[in-house]
């Protein structure tokens, strides 16, 4: 497997909506 | 530039460089909770500090439990013991990692503050309680005490709640929980109900957690874990009828600012969604489907299955991305014609591209995007380097060791 690790995922609002089945990335929502 | 978009990003060195400070970013919304790196100026002292050598050695070994957890690879059943009476077997299971990030909740009536890990990995949640029968390692804030909650009660060993843990044994009639991870770390308890703060509007009465006996192992002061994995045992899970089973977090760049969680439905309007897959093999962790990556604004030459044979799991508690092998060689070359103007500096550990960036005040850097279905994410630089000290700036992603990891 490849492993998206946590410094790929800084400063964005990584979002796991398990509701539908998604994951969202919005940029630069933090420093 | 490619269609309008920069090929090439350009950054100060000093703003990947955490300072001595803390700056805390201002809260996003009230019902958010602030994450910090645990190591860094915003979170409380930590009993002991790892280096980068360190930390890195240890993401690779909670690399390598995802791995035989996805791949079903068992290193056998193990017993985990509350007391010299009790025993409960236990597989041995993820590893913590360096546990980055840290929320502070509260827990019991009144509420009492506990700053624990935050991990998306993980299922189970849990805080060191009294009175400790076996043992308990020293944590920044007060130990949770049962006896000074109004709400508190253990779970019976008959309650559903009990009966669907999957490792669990039975003091009497009280349901005992068991947690033990990869490193040999391990908790073992009361499986316990009482109220959850989250924030002050988000309080959640019978919320499931372990009340920890016997805790041992590379906690490092903080008062346990919550779990935002896809069991049901999970905060998200167990909140998910009022807030539905949504949460997004935001880590910040370095560990001197601030980042937060939130529970609930996103705080930005503009977000990007790509497909969470589930993967039977591993059916709690959250599974993303990566198809290609982009440096320098071209796109890697490289089959979609050459992700997809194997799979990709996004997990907060992991800290460099690992990528099949062709991947990675791909990207590292891609990346190095890319940055032939700086010296090359000794690699670090897994990270095998590190640069000396001692005469440069200000770097230029191909710009990495990491292509899911429907979806482009386009990295900043704190995305792509891994900050090591000014002479020491790597490229932040490793290779798996083989194709079929």
């Amino acid at each position: 497997i490849g492993i998206i690790g946590n410094v790929q995922q800084r400063t964005f609002e990584v979002t796991h909506d398990n509701i539908a089945n998604r994951i969202g990335f919005s940029a630069g929502a933090c420093s | 530039k490619a269609n309008g978009e920069s090929t090439f990003g350009a950054v100060r060195i000093t703003s990947l460089v955490p300072s001595l400070g803390c700056s805390p970013s201002k809260a996003p919304g009230h019902s958010s909770l602030p994450v910090v790196q645990r190591n860094g100026p915003c979170a409380a002292k930590s009993v002991s500090k790892p280096n980068h050598l360190q930390s890195l050695a240890q993401d690779s070994l909670r690399v390598a439990s995802l791995q035989e957890i996805v791949s079903g690879v068992s290193r056998g059943n193990d017993t985990v013991l509350l007391g010299s009476q009790i025993s409960i077997p236990a597989r041995s299971g993820l590893y913590l990692g360096t546990g980055n990030y840290v929320i502070t909740v509260g827990f019991g009536t009144p509420t009492k503050s506990q700053t624990v890990i935050f991990d998306t990995g993980s299922n189970v949640n849990w805080i060191q309680c009294k009175p400790c029968l076996v043992s308990c390692y020293s944590q920044q804030e007060p130990l949770f005490d049962p006896l000074l909650s109004s709400t508190y009660r253990n779970v019976t060993c008959a309650a559903s709640a009990c009966l669907e843990l999957t490792s669990r044994g039975c003091s009497g009639t009280t349901c005992l929980y068991g947690v033990t991870y990869g490193d040999g770390s391990s908790t073992v308890g009361f499986l316990a109900i009482d109220t959850f703060t989250l924030t002050s509007t988000k309080v959640f009465s019978n919320f499931i957690f372990g009340c920890g006996q016997n805790n041992r192992g590379l906690f490092r002061g903080a008062a346990g874990l919550i779990g935002l994995g896809r069991s049901p045992y999970s905060l998200n899970s167990q909140t998910a009828s009022s807030l539905g089973n949504i949460f997004s977090y935001c880590l910040p760049s370095t560990s001197s600012s601030t980042g937060y969680l939130n529970i609930g439905n996103p705080l930005r309007t503009t977000v990007a969604y790509t497909p969470m897959i589930t993967d039977s093999r591993a059916p709690t962790l959250y599974f993303i489907d990566l198809v290609g990556i982009t440096v320098g604004g071209t796109r890697l030459e490289l089959s979609p299955t050459v992700f997809q044979s194997v799979g990709t799991i996004i997990d907060s508690g992991t800290v460099i991305t690992r990528l099949p092998p062709a991947a990675y060689s791909a990207l590292r070359t891609a990346f190095r014609a890319a940055m032939t103007q700086y010296p090359l500096a000794p690699a670090a550990s897994i990270l095998d591209t590190c640069y000396d960036f001692r005469n440069s005040a200000t770097l230029t850097y191909p710009v990495i995007k990491l292509l899911y279905t429907n979806l482009e994410v386009t990295l900043p630089a704190t995305g792509v380097f891994y900050v090591i000290s000014s002479a020491q700036v790597c490229l932040a992603f490793a290779g798996n060791s083989d194709s079929s990891q």
